[in-house]
């Protein structure tokens, strides 16, 4: 399992 | 971070520079749509709630401060500035919000990736991002006659938007496991807003005329 992406958008 | 979301960042912060810039230095926001730009204060207020919970990356929360900080004082000048306020055509932006911000919220009450505070916020706030800029495609229509720096504004939102596009392309074929069916899908729906408006940037930029929109 992998956790989803960041949420590192503007 | 990849060049298109770079890019997309840079055009987002010229955006709002260009419009900070003609409020201040014109001291005029005519052409401008209150409302647009309230709605964008709010998006950036319910989106960057994380900033008490997460950190990213300096840059990350540096850009998140810029775009409050710039979207409250644009709302603030059009509505206290002496001067600047008396500029604004209240009469002809008539859009109400509600009718964008009620639709927004009940569906992100219902399609969301969790049902917590937090994650509705985040998805109200991708909702309301691709519908806000309505209220100023309407006034531009109404007024139909655009100035330069209103033109430009609306043109590196637009810019802004298709470069986030290719970002998230580059993004899905180089990260595991990057699926954003929201952001995605909200994020097409702003872009396809901008199509028409582009279509006759684009004429008045070829024929070297000043933009004027059809009736």
């Amino acid at each position: 399992y992998q956790a989803p992406p960041v949420k590192d958008e503007l | 971070m990849n060049i298109f979301r770079l890019a997309g960042d840079m055009t987002h912060l010229a955006s709002v520079l260009v419009l900070l810039l003609k409020i201040h230095t014109i001291k005029s926001c005519a052409g401008i749509s209150l409302k647009t730009q309230e709605l964008y204060a709010l998006v950036f207020a319910t989106r960057y709630l994380d900033l008490f919970t997460d950190y990213i990356s300096l840059y990350n929360t540096l850009m998140k401060l810029i775009f409050l900080v710039s979207s409250f004082s644009i709302v603030w000048y059009i509505r206290h500035h002496k001067i600047v306020r008396r500029s604004y055509d209240k009469d002809q932006d008539t859009f109400r919000h509600y009718f964008l911000v009620l639709p927004c919220f009940l569906l992100a009450l219902v399609i969301n990736e969790k049902f917590t505070v937090k994650e509705i916020m985040w998805t109200f706030s991708l909702y309301l991002e691709a519908v806000a800029i309505l209220p100023q495609l309407v006034l531009l229509q109404r007024t139909r006659n655009i100035d330069n720096l209103t033109g430009q504004y609306v043109f590196l939102l637009g810019a802004y938007r298709s470069l986030y596009i290719l970002n998230w392309i580059y993004r899905y074929f180089t990260e595991p496991h990057y699926v954003h069916w929201i952001t995605w899908i909200s994020g097409l729906v702003q872009t396809l807003l901008y199509a028409d408006f582009f279509y006759y940037y684009f004429q008045s930029w070829k024929n070297n005329v000043k933009l004027e929109l059809p009736a």
